[in-house]
């Protein structure tokens, strides 16, 4: 990626549609512009706001040839589809799309969502980058709308000039300070095992790790799942092949490494109760079809084949899982035995013989 | 007195044209978009086309071979690639 420095000196910025192209309906070029501007503030602490009258930080126009005073010409059908100007004043920010292309929401023509989003890119500060699967790459290529289009160059760019979550300080942020897995403080957010991974999350971060064959490897979560925001809190794999991730009071399901749509929802569509503002661990038992939820010392269990949560519930844990006294950080099954998370230890659980084997460090999956 | 029509000759122009046009939107250093006009660099226009050719990841010639040309004739952003 490259960007141009400084961006924009402030988070929220306003947007103006000054005129439509005749190629589509107003709402659809509407929706298309929101949509694009959603993909950057998704992975940023950016807010976009439309202004119908006046001087938008990002004016946006549809043109061709010479248009108004911009220095740069269209050149009829395809050539240049459209070019944007870094952050700045005059005409620092606008877009500019060039109404001899043929516009759409779909694959045929020129998709306005996705060129908009990558003119957006430029109207933010990222300059053209030459990694072929970035949606700054100069060349235009269509992907299903469906798709989220920011490739992790594209994430690591943007973020490098604003910073990612929407609490991030205005300033440009420090690199992140990684944590210490071998560390004897060692402690996670969630954990989940993916097919014949386990991961575990913390931060911003999460390490894939292959138990049978002692690999470990880190990453960016917005690398895998660029939609989930950092500091996910609980994550389990269910029944179906899917993993879900927990955050505050949302969840989303990952199915194949996509977001499904429609996430995050509400987790009181789970069957939790209002009062329930977070899940602090979760796990399924592949034994039994049952997902145990854990939220301050108690639980609550759920049927993954009725889908619904069982009567009964909430419950005492350690009435079901005798020694597990403190606060649940995290938890995952491996090879039918439950492993539960508390700050830098970890306890092995039998949950037929309902009774703990051994307690260990909480990195002792990393070869420390 | 039959007009001698070259189509090599025009097909070269054609591409010398393509080939110009693209590197001096997209290879030429610009100033400040709020001052109007252009800064063309001082390079060759195969030192542009060499900068043009790896920055697409292809074989760095500095002559304007097929793939080369392929890859300028593509729809794209009008956003210069280097030199913001």
């Amino acid at each position: 990626y490259g960007f141009t420095l400084p961006g924009w000196k402030k988070t929220k910025l306003t947007y103006r549609i000054v005129n439509h192209t005749p190629d589509m309906s107003k709402e659809d070029v509407d929706k298309a512009i929101q949509k694009a501007f959603k993909v950057w503030s998704t992975v940023t602490p950016l807010i976009f706001i439309r202004i119908h009258e006046g001087i938008a930080d990002i004016m946006i126009a549809f043109g061709t040839k010479a248009h108004g005073h911009c220095p740069r010409y269209f050149d009829g059908p395809l050539g240049v589809l459209a070019h944007a100007f870094p952050p700045g004043n005059g005409f620092g920010g606008d877009v500019h799309f060039d109404e001899d292309e043929d516009w759409t929401t779909g694959s045929a023509g020129f998709n306005l969502f996705l060129v908009a989003a990558h003119e957006f890119g430029h109207a933010l500060g990222l300059s053209h980058s030459n990694d072929q699967r970035a949606l700054m790459f100069p060349n235009y290529a269509y992907i299903s709308p469906s798709e989220f289009p920011l490739s992790s160059d594209d994430i690591s760019g943007i973020q490098s000039i604003y910073g990612s979550s929407p609490n991030a300080p205005d300033k440009r942020p420090t690199t992140p300070t990684l944590p210490k897995t071998c560390g004897p403080q060692m402690s996670f957010d969630a954990i989940t095992t993916l097919r014949r991974e386990v991961i575990f999350l913390k931060g911003r971060h999460l390490w894939r790790v292959y138990p049978d064959n002692s690999a470990v490897e880190r990453e960016l979560i917005s690398t895998f799942w660029p939609t989930l925001p950092p500091g996910i809190e609980a994550a389990y794999e269910n029944t179906k092949d899917q993993i879900l991730f927990f955050k505050g009071n949302k969840f989303w399901v990952i199915s194949g490494y996509q977001v499904l749509l429609g996430y995050p929802k509400n987790i009181n569509t789970l069957g939790f109760p209002k009062g329930v503002k977070k899940i602090d661990a979760a796990v399924c038992n592949k034994n039994t079809g049952k997902t145990d939820f854990f939220t301050g010392n108690k639980y609550w269990r759920f049927d993954e084949n009725s889908q619904s949560m069982e009567e009964g519930y909430p419950r005492q844990t350690v009435d079901e899982f005798p020694g597990i006294i403190q606060k649940v950080d995290a938890v995952f099954q491996q090879k039918g035995l439950f492993y539960f998370f508390h700050g830098p230890k970890q306890w092995e659980f039998d949950p037929t013989a309902k009774k703990i084997i051994r307690k260990i460090k909480s990195n002792s999956w990393f070869n420390c | 007195n039959t007009l001698v029509i070259h189509p090599e000759k025009d097909n070269n122009e054609e591409e010398a044209k393509l080939v110009q046009d693209y590197l001096n939107k997209y290879y030429a250093v610009e100033p400040d978009p709020n001052q109007l006009g252009w800064k063309i660099n001082a390079e060759s226009t195969a030192e542009k086309l060499k900068k043009m050719q790896q920055f697409f990841g292809l074989k760095v010639t500095g002559k304007p071979d097929t793939e080369t040309l392929e890859i300028m004739k593509k729809p794209r952003c009008g956003v210069p690639d280097v030199g913001l």
